[in-house]
Protein backbone atom coordinates (compact mmCIF):
# COMPACT_ATOMS: atom_id res chain seq x y z
CA UNK A 1 0.00 0.00 0.00
CA UNK A 2 0.76 3.91 0.05
CA UNK A 3 4.58 4.41 1.54
CA UNK A 4 5.34 4.44 4.49
CA UNK A 5 5.75 8.60 6.05
CA UNK A 6 8.91 9.55 4.72
CA UNK A 7 9.11 9.77 1.54
CA UNK A 8 12.40 7.92 0.29
CA UNK A 9 12.58 8.86 -2.86
CA UNK A 10 13.90 12.06 -4.43
CA UNK B 1 17.16 1.43 -4.36
CA UNK B 2 16.73 0.12 -7.91
CA UNK B 3 18.58 0.48 -10.91
CA UNK B 4 15.94 2.05 -12.79
CA UNK B 5 15.46 4.59 -9.79
CA UNK B 6 19.06 4.73 -9.44
CA UNK B 7 19.07 5.46 -13.57
CA UNK B 8 16.08 8.00 -13.28
CA UNK B 9 18.46 10.01 -10.49
CA UNK B 10 21.35 9.78 -12.46
CA UNK B 11 19.74 11.16 -15.95
CA UNK B 12 17.59 13.76 -13.45
CA UNK B 13 21.43 15.19 -12.01
CA UNK B 14 23.12 14.93 -15.08
CA UNK B 15 20.14 17.41 -16.52
CA UNK B 16 20.84 19.74 -14.38
CA UNK B 17 24.54 19.92 -14.49
CA UNK B 18 23.86 19.95 -18.40
CA UNK B 19 22.01 23.49 -18.04
CA UNK B 20 24.40 24.52 -15.42
CA UNK B 21 27.31 24.48 -17.60
CA UNK B 22 25.60 25.64 -20.50
CA UNK B 23 24.37 28.74 -19.29
CA UNK B 24 27.85 29.21 -17.29
CA UNK B 25 30.12 28.02 -19.81
CA UNK B 26 28.27 29.93 -22.98
CA UNK B 27 27.77 32.58 -20.10
CA UNK B 28 24.34 32.92 -21.76
CA UNK B 29 20.89 31.08 -21.26
CA UNK B 30 18.91 31.94 -24.30
CA UNK B 31 16.70 29.85 -25.27
CA UNK B 32 15.90 28.83 -21.65
CA UNK B 33 12.81 29.33 -20.06
CA UNK B 34 13.32 30.98 -15.95
CA UNK B 35 9.71 30.39 -15.34
CA UNK B 36 10.64 26.49 -15.48
CA UNK B 37 13.70 26.75 -13.31
CA UNK B 38 11.98 29.21 -11.28
CA UNK B 39 9.14 26.01 -10.65
CA UNK B 40 11.81 23.67 -10.37
CA UNK B 41 13.63 25.72 -7.67
CA UNK B 42 9.98 26.03 -5.82
CA UNK B 43 9.28 22.25 -6.44
CA UNK B 44 12.71 20.91 -4.67
CA UNK B 45 12.30 23.87 -1.97
CA UNK B 46 8.42 22.18 -1.14
CA UNK B 47 10.20 18.71 -1.38
CA UNK B 48 12.80 18.46 0.37
CA UNK B 49 11.59 20.60 3.47
CA UNK B 50 12.56 17.24 5.18
CA UNK B 51 16.07 17.89 4.74
CA UNK B 52 17.57 17.71 8.26
CA UNK B 53 14.52 16.40 9.92
CA UNK B 54 14.10 13.08 7.94
CA UNK B 55 17.89 11.32 7.32
CA UNK B 56 17.38 8.60 4.97
CA UNK B 57 20.77 7.93 3.50
CA UNK B 58 23.59 10.01 2.48
CA UNK B 59 22.69 9.48 -0.92
CA UNK B 60 19.50 10.96 -0.58
CA UNK B 61 20.26 13.98 1.33
CA UNK B 62 23.60 14.82 -0.56
CA UNK B 63 21.33 14.20 -3.78
CA UNK B 64 18.59 16.29 -2.02
CA UNK B 65 21.07 19.11 -1.32
CA UNK B 66 22.79 19.14 -4.87
CA UNK B 67 19.24 19.47 -6.26
CA UNK B 68 18.67 22.48 -4.02
CA UNK B 69 21.71 24.26 -4.53
CA UNK B 70 22.48 23.85 -8.08
CA UNK B 71 18.16 24.78 -8.94
CA UNK B 72 18.83 28.43 -7.22
CA UNK B 73 21.94 28.95 -8.94
CA UNK B 74 20.41 28.09 -12.34
CA UNK B 75 17.53 30.58 -11.77
CA UNK B 76 20.36 32.93 -10.25
CA UNK B 77 22.07 32.76 -13.52
CA UNK B 78 19.21 33.37 -15.67
CA UNK B 79 17.42 35.92 -13.27
CA UNK B 80 21.04 37.73 -12.15
CA UNK B 81 24.10 36.90 -13.38
CA UNK B 82 23.20 36.65 -17.42
CA UNK B 83 20.08 38.61 -17.34
CA UNK B 84 20.70 40.50 -20.50
CA UNK B 85 20.70 37.20 -22.38
CA UNK B 86 17.35 36.22 -20.78
CA UNK B 87 14.82 36.22 -23.41
CA UNK B 88 11.77 37.34 -21.85
CA UNK B 89 10.02 38.09 -24.96
CA UNK B 90 9.53 34.44 -25.55
CA UNK B 91 9.17 33.36 -21.78
CA UNK B 92 5.60 34.10 -21.57
CA UNK B 93 3.77 31.09 -20.26
CA UNK B 94 1.10 31.75 -17.26
CA UNK B 95 2.63 30.02 -14.41
CA UNK B 96 0.11 30.99 -11.79
CA UNK B 97 -2.10 28.52 -14.27
CA UNK B 98 0.35 26.03 -12.64
CA UNK B 99 0.66 26.85 -9.81
CA UNK B 100 -2.69 27.81 -8.59
CA UNK B 101 -4.31 24.85 -9.48
CA UNK B 102 -1.44 22.53 -8.17
CA UNK B 103 -1.66 24.24 -5.03
CA UNK B 104 -5.70 23.33 -4.25
CA UNK B 105 -5.33 20.05 -5.33
CA UNK B 106 -2.56 19.44 -3.10
CA UNK B 107 -5.08 20.43 -0.28
CA UNK B 108 -8.01 18.00 -1.94
CA UNK B 109 -5.80 15.43 -2.61
CA UNK B 110 -2.87 13.96 -0.76
CA UNK B 111 -1.85 11.18 1.59
CA UNK B 112 -2.25 13.17 5.04
CA UNK B 113 -3.45 16.42 5.69
CA UNK B 114 -0.15 18.08 7.33
CA UNK B 115 1.81 20.69 6.35
CA UNK B 116 5.07 18.98 5.19
CA UNK B 117 2.65 16.27 3.26
CA UNK B 118 0.60 18.72 2.01
CA UNK B 119 3.80 20.77 0.66
CA UNK B 120 5.30 17.15 -0.76
CA UNK B 121 2.03 16.84 -2.29
CA UNK B 122 2.30 19.78 -4.14
CA UNK B 123 5.78 19.45 -5.45
CA UNK B 124 4.94 16.69 -6.77
CA UNK B 125 2.22 18.03 -8.76
CA UNK B 126 3.82 20.99 -9.88
CA UNK B 127 6.72 19.24 -11.10
CA UNK B 128 4.66 17.41 -13.63
CA UNK B 129 3.94 20.10 -15.43
CA UNK B 130 6.69 22.76 -14.61
CA UNK B 131 8.36 22.00 -18.08
CA UNK B 132 5.79 23.12 -20.18
CA UNK B 133 7.18 27.01 -19.84
CA UNK B 134 10.22 25.49 -21.39
CA UNK B 135 8.34 23.47 -23.58
CA UNK B 136 5.95 26.33 -25.32
CA UNK B 137 9.25 28.59 -25.05
CA UNK B 138 10.55 25.85 -27.78
CA UNK B 139 7.18 25.83 -29.42
CA UNK B 140 7.33 29.42 -29.89
CA UNK B 141 11.03 30.06 -30.77
CA UNK B 142 10.54 27.14 -33.33
CA UNK B 143 13.72 25.75 -32.24
CA UNK B 144 15.99 24.50 -29.67
CA UNK B 145 19.58 24.38 -29.04
CA UNK B 146 21.05 21.25 -29.55
CA UNK B 147 22.20 21.19 -25.93
CA UNK B 148 19.31 22.29 -24.18
CA UNK B 149 17.42 19.81 -26.13
CA UNK B 150 19.57 17.16 -24.92
CA UNK B 151 19.16 18.72 -21.41
CA UNK B 152 15.66 18.22 -21.84
CA UNK B 153 15.95 14.75 -23.05
CA UNK B 154 17.38 13.63 -19.82
CA UNK B 155 15.39 15.62 -17.81
CA UNK B 156 12.35 13.72 -19.46
CA UNK B 157 13.49 10.14 -19.01
CA UNK B 158 14.16 10.90 -15.48
CA UNK B 159 10.71 9.94 -14.40
CA UNK B 160 10.39 7.95 -17.27
CA UNK B 161 12.48 5.37 -15.55
CA UNK B 162 10.77 6.32 -12.15
CA UNK B 163 8.31 4.77 -13.78
CA UNK B 164 9.57 1.22 -14.31
CA UNK B 165 11.06 2.01 -10.45
CA UNK B 166 7.25 2.28 -9.45
CA UNK B 167 6.40 -0.98 -11.70
CA UNK B 168 9.56 -2.34 -9.99
CA UNK B 169 8.76 -1.84 -6.40
CA UNK B 170 5.03 -2.42 -6.63
CA UNK B 171 6.44 -6.19 -7.83
CA UNK B 172 8.70 -6.45 -5.19
CA UNK B 173 8.40 -4.65 -2.15
CA UNK B 174 4.66 -4.03 -2.35
CA UNK B 175 5.22 -0.26 -2.37
CA UNK B 176 2.50 1.95 -3.95
CA UNK B 177 2.56 5.68 -4.29
CA UNK B 178 -0.53 6.27 -6.48
CA UNK B 179 -0.31 10.54 -6.15
CA UNK B 180 3.63 10.05 -7.53
CA UNK B 181 2.61 7.19 -10.42
CA UNK B 182 -0.08 9.45 -11.58
CA UNK B 183 2.07 12.84 -11.76
CA UNK B 184 4.75 10.80 -13.33
CA UNK B 185 2.34 9.69 -16.14
CA UNK B 186 1.23 13.11 -16.85
CA UNK B 187 4.91 14.36 -16.58
CA UNK B 188 5.81 11.82 -19.16
CA UNK B 189 3.25 12.49 -21.35
CA UNK B 190 3.83 16.03 -21.80
CA UNK B 191 7.18 15.10 -23.08
CA UNK B 192 6.11 12.59 -25.80
CA UNK B 193 5.92 15.30 -28.23
CA UNK B 194 10.01 16.08 -27.37
CA UNK B 195 10.47 12.74 -27.28
CA UNK B 196 9.61 12.01 -30.97
CA UNK B 197 11.20 15.20 -32.23
CA UNK B 198 14.76 14.29 -30.51
CA UNK B 199 14.85 10.71 -31.84
CA UNK B 200 13.88 12.11 -35.21
CA UNK B 201 15.89 14.98 -35.73
CA UNK B 202 18.42 15.47 -33.07
CA UNK B 203 19.71 11.86 -32.86
CA UNK B 204 20.14 12.46 -36.56
CA UNK B 205 22.42 15.51 -36.29
CA UNK B 206 19.89 17.90 -37.35
CA UNK B 207 18.68 20.75 -35.29
CA UNK B 208 15.67 20.67 -33.13
CA UNK B 209 13.16 23.17 -34.75
CA UNK B 210 9.02 22.30 -34.41
CA UNK B 211 7.09 23.21 -36.82
CA UNK B 212 6.65 26.91 -35.79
Amino acid sequence: EVLSEDHDEL
Amino acid sequence: MNIFRFLGDISHLSAIIILLLKIWKSRSCAGISGKSQLLFAIVFTTRYLDLFTNFISFYNTSMKVVYVASSYATVWMIYSKFKATYDGNHDTFRVEFLIVPTAILSFLVNHDFTPLEILWTFSIYLESVAILPQLFMVSKTGEAETITSHYLFALGIYRTLYLFNWIWRYQFEEFFDLIAIVAGLVQTVLYCDFFYLYITKVLKGKKLSLPA
